[in-house]
């Protein structure tokens, strides 16, 4: 997935994931140099492949359906009034986001942390499908020895999602991105 | 006697004279120095008295010029107060008019301490304007996956475009640079909130099932047909929608930024040189001059830059109403086993709606509703806001909570799906959103265990990492 998270001059914030799939979508392209998406992909039908869980009735294949999608462009605001902390942020990988961007907030909102460094703290995710815990390469040994001790079967991975934000906190606005991605930027106005 | 008045009378006569040495070296004495004398000096209209009442002997003299270097001195401090004789001098003199003279000093002091007030205000507020808190709110925040369209999207808004101005150049930037994960062939989502008045909406253009689509044909050939995975593309049609509803450069300015960047060209990403050579290691045909581009290499992509500008200029009818690009990309479906059809891309539209809300820690968070897993999120933040998770709790501990809530919000995100086919997906997406339901799943996590047997029912989620 790509994403975009702009926090603007005239006071509007616009998060927005897109994506062709896969990498390289379907690897059809066009003559004209469109690449076609693979999204029917994210449609679940039985027998699908080995091991798969069952197929999910409310996300089958149906002419002009939608498929589900993990594609969450999230906006933070104050519950009440104008001031205080906004953010927007966007992940990729798929399920793995979801527990990114829930890690994420967990770290802002929660324990206080700055934007960059809740982004930059190591990430689970729950495997469901291997019943695997994945850990990305920011975990200690003790962490993981700990998670193993209360019946979590631990698999470390390189990396498990990028997560970018941006966050105003009244006229302060920084944008930030996953330190994990090498190519991303966040850029500000001054 | 006769002798020495009419010396003392020359020597006084002297002492006028401007030239003799005898003026240049003599000071003012000071008045209160002077014994009083028994009859009113006279002298050049009443200033000679000021200037020089001289002594007349010599000892005298060096004594007083070390004394007057002194009171010269003294007489500058003294001099900046009117001096009482100043005064006295002038109200004998003049009569009623000293009365006048006491006003003329007042209007003066008062004169005086406005313009100081007035100056002391108007340097205050000049360093206002330059030091103090912007009046006008200037700052902005871009951030993409890649350097070259996060500074696409500042060099929008610093020309005075809209927020959306920006994302859309930006995702179409993407699409060209980053070809490998985003593009006009693909879709996706994008949530624009309005901060003053507290507004949202979600704007989706995720793919869409064709309509000659059946679950019996991907079943059995979705590894062999490529084209039967291909989706209706929604990139095109939503970036116009959220440009209609909150652009403010024209449709063709946006898109030809973007345009410039493909025609230009662009340094490869590590991204793209990486997932160019592919999973397996085996280069892909469909690249740019079918090789893995290097990373850092310079590529242009003048094709895209052609399509985008026919985009420009004819809006999304070029790309969905049965034109040239709508015909490739059947054509190209079809020919590698989909079902894709020029009715599928006339038919398809853009879904204008509202996000998900939850409240999490006194914050309002906004994210997509189905068929994305917005109320997944939500329900996985409600649950870890009743543990109370401060920096006092260990983080292993933490760690533990998090696991077992993700558990659960990935088993409910399983069951969710189009809520446009499926009406239950609409209730199972309240439930999400309830606290409720929150507090009845926190009650079933363990502190010191991992469930041994999934709390929920799991049913296949898309699990290909994008």
């Amino acid at each position: 997935a790509a994403q975009v998270l702009i926090m603007g001059p005239d006071d509007f914030i616009v998060a927005m994931v897109s994506s062709l799939n896969r990498p390289f979508g379907s690897g059809l392209i066009t003559p004209s140099g469109i690449l076609l998406n693979s999204q029917m992909l994210d449609f679940s039908w039985p027998n699908r492949t080995a091991n798969h869980p069952a197929p999910s009735l409310e996300n089958s294949v149906q002419p002009g359906k939608r498929p589900l999608s993990f594609l969450l462009p999230t906006v933070v605001r104050p519950a009440e009034g104008l001031c205080g902390t906004y953010l927007a942020l966007g992940a990729n990988g798929a399920a793995r986001g979801l527990s990114g961007l829930t890690q994420v907030l967990l770290n802002v909102l929660t324990l206080n942390r700055n934007l960059s460094d809740s982004l930059a703290r190591g990430r689970l995710h729950p495997d469901l499908q291997t019943n695997l815990l994945q850990v990305d390469s920011e975990f200690t040994e003790e962490e993981i020895e700990f998670l193993e001790a209360r019946g979590h079967h631990v698999e470390k991975v390189d990396v498990l999602s990028w997560v970018h934000g941006s966050r105003r906190t009244n006229n302060f606005i920084i944008g930030v991105k996953d330190p994990r991605s090498p190519d991303a930027a966040g850029a500000t106005i001054l | 006697m006769a002798a020495e008045n009419e010396a003392s009378q020359e020597s006084a006569l002297g002492a006028y004279s401007p030239v003799d040495y005898m003026s240049i070296t003599s000071f003012p004495r000071l008045p209160e120095d002077e014994p009083t004398p028994a009859a009113p000096l006279r002298g050049r209209k009443g200033e000679e008295s000021l200037i020089n009442p001289v002594k007349t002997d010599s000892s005298s003299y060096l004594i007083g010029k070390t004394d007057l270097r002194t009171r010269s001195w003294k007489y500058k401090l003294e001099s900046s107060k009117p001096s009482p004789s100043f005064e006295t001098c002038r109200r004998q003199d003049s009569g009623v008019g000293a009365e006048c003279s006491c006003r003329q000093d007042g209007l003066t002091v008062i004169v005086t301490a406005c313009l100081t007030f007035a100056t002391g205000v108007t340097v205050a507020l000049i360093m206002q304007i330059y030091f103090g808190d912007p009046q006008i709110f200037h700052q902005g925040a871009v951030v993409t996956d890649a350097a070259r369209c996060t500074s696409l999207g500042i060099e929008v808004l610093s020309k005075q475009g809209s927020s959306v101005d920006a994302a859309v150049a930006a995702s179409l930037c993407l699409g060209i640079v980053a070809p490998h994960s985003s593009g006009l062939g693909g879709g996706g989502v994008m949530l624009v909130h309005d901060i003053r008045r507290n507004k949202s909406h979600l704007i989706d253009f995720r793919e869409s099932a064709p309509g000659a689509l059946r679950e019996e044909a991907l079943q059995r050939s979705w590894e062999t047909k490529p084209g039967l995975l291909v989706g209706v593309p929604g990139m095109v049609k939503g970036l116009h929608e959220a440009h209609q509803l909150y652009g403010r450069l024209p449709w063709s300015q946006v898109l030809a930024f973007a345009a410039a960047v493909a025609q230009d060209g662009f340094n490869v990403t590590h991204d793209l040189g990486q997932w160019g050579l592919g999973v397996e290691g085996k280069p892909k045909p469909f690249l740019p001059m079918g090789h893995p581009p290097l990373p850092g290499s310079l590529l242009r992509r003048p094709d895209l830059a052609a399509v985008l500008e026919v985009l420009g200029t004819y809006g999304p009818a070029a790309f969905y109403a049965g034109g040239n690009l709508t015909l490739e990309m059947v054509a190209e479906a079809q020919h590698a086993g989909g079902v894709i059809t020029e009715e599928d891309f006339s038919n398809y539209s853009a879904l204008l709606e509202k996000p998900v809300c939850g409240v999490y820690r006194g914050h309002l968070v906004l994210s997509p509703r189905p068929p994305h897993t917005g109320p997944a999120l939500i329900s996985a933040l409600n649950i870890l806001e009743g543990f109370n998770l401060t920096s006092l709790v260990s983080r292993e501990q933490a760690l533990h909570w998090v696991a077992e809530t993700l558990k659960i919000a990935l088993a409910l995100a399983s069951r969710l799906g189009d809520p446009i086919y499926d009406s239950t997906i609409t209730e199972s997406m309240d439930d999400m959103l309830s606290k409720v339901e929150a507090a009845y799943f926190r009650g079933q996590i363990n502190d010191s265990q991992t469930a041994p047997v999934p709390l929920l029912p799991i049913y296949e989620l898309n699990g290909a990492p994008t």
